[in-house]
């Protein structure tokens, strides 16, 4: 899941 | 880690020195109001999942900038109304709203909501200080908090892309958001040329002036 780990980003 | 952390701060920053130009010079003349309803949208859009947001860190941030965002275009629209001039500030937005949807419709994550309008909020983003940029030219020079400011948030999305890296070793699962780092490679390079202005002149104690 690639964008999991950018939606903790601002 | 640093980058981020430093990078979510310079942004933080960058809506204060606004603020302050505003306040103190009771003015905002050379800030490109079409530029900050374009954030504004960028934050609506983004932060969608506000309240399902789980850090308390990304969580504050989220409602710091939308309600300074809110308060800056209340600035602009109301409060310090008649120094703005709007026909310096002619860049046609249907443009950059056209390639963010477009991309956003194109290649999103996947077809939910939530990810379309996240997929459109990276990407308009990436573009949206185009009107500020464009009002700058057009007046060929800046004071120096709104040089400031353009630094500060061009500084922000910078400095996310050695945390991408950072993350990418540091992390197991070494992913690679595509459109984030895409979409802030080509905010980076947006900025590059006031970059070099900013320091050639703004950091050597001259006034933002365009060659």
């Amino acid at each position: 899941e690639a964008t999991e780990a950018v939606k903790d980003e601002l | 880690n640093i980058f981020r952390v430093l990078g979510d701060f310079s942004h933080l920053a960058s809506i204060f020195i606004l603020l302050h130009k505003i306040q103190q010079l009771k003015s905002c003349s050379g800030i490109s109001f079409k530029s900050q309803v374009l954030y504004m949208l960028v934050y609506i859009t983004r932060y969608l999942d506000l309240p399902w947001t789980s850090s308390p860190y990304n969580f504050i941030f989220k409602v710091l900038f939308i309600s300074s965002e809110l308060y800056i275009i209340y600035l602009m629209a109301r409060a310090y109304k008649p120094t703005n001039d709007p026909n310096l500030d002619t860049f046609h937005v249907e443009f950059l709203l056209g390639f963010a949807g477009l991309l956003a419709l194109l290649f999103p994550y996947k077809y939910t909501i939530l990810e379309v309008f996240w997929a459109f909020s990276i990407w308009l983003e990436s573009v949206a200080i185009l009107p500020q940029l464009f009002m700058l030219q057009r007046t060929g020079e800046a004071e120096a908090m709104t040089a400031h400011y353009i630094a500060a948030l061009g500084m922000y999305r910078a400095l996310y892309i050695p945390n991408w890296i950072y993350r990418y070793f540091s992390e197991p699962t070494h992913k690679v958001d595509t459109i984030a780092v895409t979409a802030g490679i080509l905010q980076t390079i947006l900025y590059s040329d006031f970059f070099w202005i900013y320091y050639t002149k703004v950091m050597r104690g001259e006034k933002f002036k365009l060659p």
